[in-house]
């Protein structure tokens, strides 16, 4: 069972840190960072990185899709463009693999989801995260994330997300909302999925070290004036943006499975196919 | 007595709440942050507020320029422009007034120091901060600023200023650097010269809340896992930054007047006359 998440952010917003952290893995060990020399006369590449792991009983192989250079040029106009071939170029392989012969072993590498990281640091969002969003919120899931929350007070983090949200809506753009519940699904997990809807974008912080806390080992970040818990719901949203992740992993697991590959296959080829029959 | 601060950065790096803190005033009221489609199709632009501050026994007028827009557009190779057209104007406007009859009363208008907000989440610096300090480090004394420092841990805040130091002196980016001290100046002066020399860029974290620690009044921005203050050096450089430009200050007041005078006006005017000749 396939499962690929891309992730789209500038560097240095903490997005290899959040990746680890959320699969308890080394996917990506100390890299090297290039220069910014280097950095500049790349534009954006794709990075894939593919791993088994074990969630909740089901065995998974998951690609995590990276999008080294986004937004690094001083012309980030173009810095959607390269993904969205991606995506597209997936899609066709799969539209191809599915009418093709060999259905039953078919690799599914469709982008199913793309955290996009939002610095914390403007009044809202900018002009590279609109555009991106408005260009890509047809062809994949799209999951907001404001990056580095530790840097936003609860006031202010809560502020901004009301802002972008708003800022979201009027540019018409859809983000992945968790389907429906049942109206047979308990209390409990209705009010949960409530919760975790109201929480968007997440605001998150995610540390890969580990730090003791009130005798216990918690993953954090220590400053001189005191310590981020990275799975504390007062400090960091990391744990509901993990329940959000694998409520879809889930979802595309059992009966919700018909939800998203419905209307992925649907609304997303549809799209698809309306664009590319048109172009 | 005339000083002149740009600020340059950014939208939402903590600019006009470090510039409130730095001289205790409210230069910036609560100001109505534009939408992202406001911001978006402007460019650059120039914005000044001058007013009287005392400043240990001198009177000063203090001139701030902001540059709103700055790195905001997607296409932000440009950025640097209206702000080099800006600095030439005043040189030139000095230039005509210093040559004219009324030499007595002149406003000195020209940028004596440049802020530049260099925001915390990169792996160092990105193509735009290279680009505008670069073209700019010759006609404008640049002081690099990490903004947002509480996104930093003090190793990682030591790294970042490695690496940034690395990048400038690669580029051939000149910073402003205090002038040497006199050979009999007292030790303590020399020590804390040579300790703000050590510490650029500063690492500054700013705020104007103000809240109580430990029975004292201080200003400092609250978390839900403790309290930074502003003016504690081991939670930010803020003092240092501002002990920096009240040497500034000083030194263009007093017996430094001469380097920053002459230096400024032989320095950046031979650079802009023989450019100015040549274009
Ligand atoms: N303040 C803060 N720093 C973080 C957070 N997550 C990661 N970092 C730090 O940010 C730096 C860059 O992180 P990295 O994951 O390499 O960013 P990437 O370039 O987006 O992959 C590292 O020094 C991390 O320790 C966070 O939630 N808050
Ligand atoms: N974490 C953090 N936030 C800050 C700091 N300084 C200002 N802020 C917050 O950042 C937001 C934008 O600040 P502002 O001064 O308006 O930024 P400007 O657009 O660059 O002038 C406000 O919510 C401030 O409270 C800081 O040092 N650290």
């Amino acid at each position: 069972f396939d499962f690929t998440l891309m992730v789209v952010g500038e560097a240095g917003l903490g997005k290899s840190t959040l990746i680890n952290s959320l699969f308890l893995m080394d996917l990506y060990e100390e890299r090297k960072q290039p220069s910014v020399d280097e950095r500049v006369h790349r534009t954006v590449y794709i990075e894939k990185k593919t791993m088994e792991i074990e969630e909740k009983g089901v065995r998974l192989r998951l690609t995590v899709v990276d999008t080294p250079g986004f937004g690094d040029a001083l012309n980030s106009d173009d810095s959607w463009r390269a993904i969205e071939k991606y995506i597209d170029e997936q899609f066709n392989q799969f539209f191809r693999d599915e009418s093709g012969l060999n259905r039953k072993n078919i690799v599914d590498n469709r982008v199913h989801c793309c955290l996009y990281f939002i610095p914390p640091w403007g009044h809202g969002l900018r002009q590279l995260d609109i555009e991106f969003m408005r260009r890509l919120h047809k062809k994949v899931n799209i999951v907001p994330v404001i990056a580095k929350a530790d840097t936003l007070s609860p006031k202010e983090a809560a502020e901004l997300k009301k802002i972008i949200m708003k800022e979201l809506e009027s540019h018409e753009i859809r983000v992945y909302q968790l389907p429906e519940c049942d109206e047979d699904e308990d209390e409990e997990l209705k009010t949960t999925d409530r919760d975790l809807k109201e929480s968007i974008p997440f605001a998150v912080v995610s540390s890969c070290q580990v730090v003791e806390v009130g005798g216990r080992k918690v993953r954090g970040r220590i400053y001189p004036w005191g310590v981020v818990e990275v799975e504390n719901p007062k400090h960091s949203d990391f744990l509901k943006l993990r329940t959000f992740l694998i409520r879809i992993i889930m979802g595309l697991f059992s009966s919700h499975m018909q939800d998203l590959k419905e209307v992925t296959r649907d609304v997303h080829y549809e799209n698809y196919r309306a664009e590319y029959i048109q172009t």
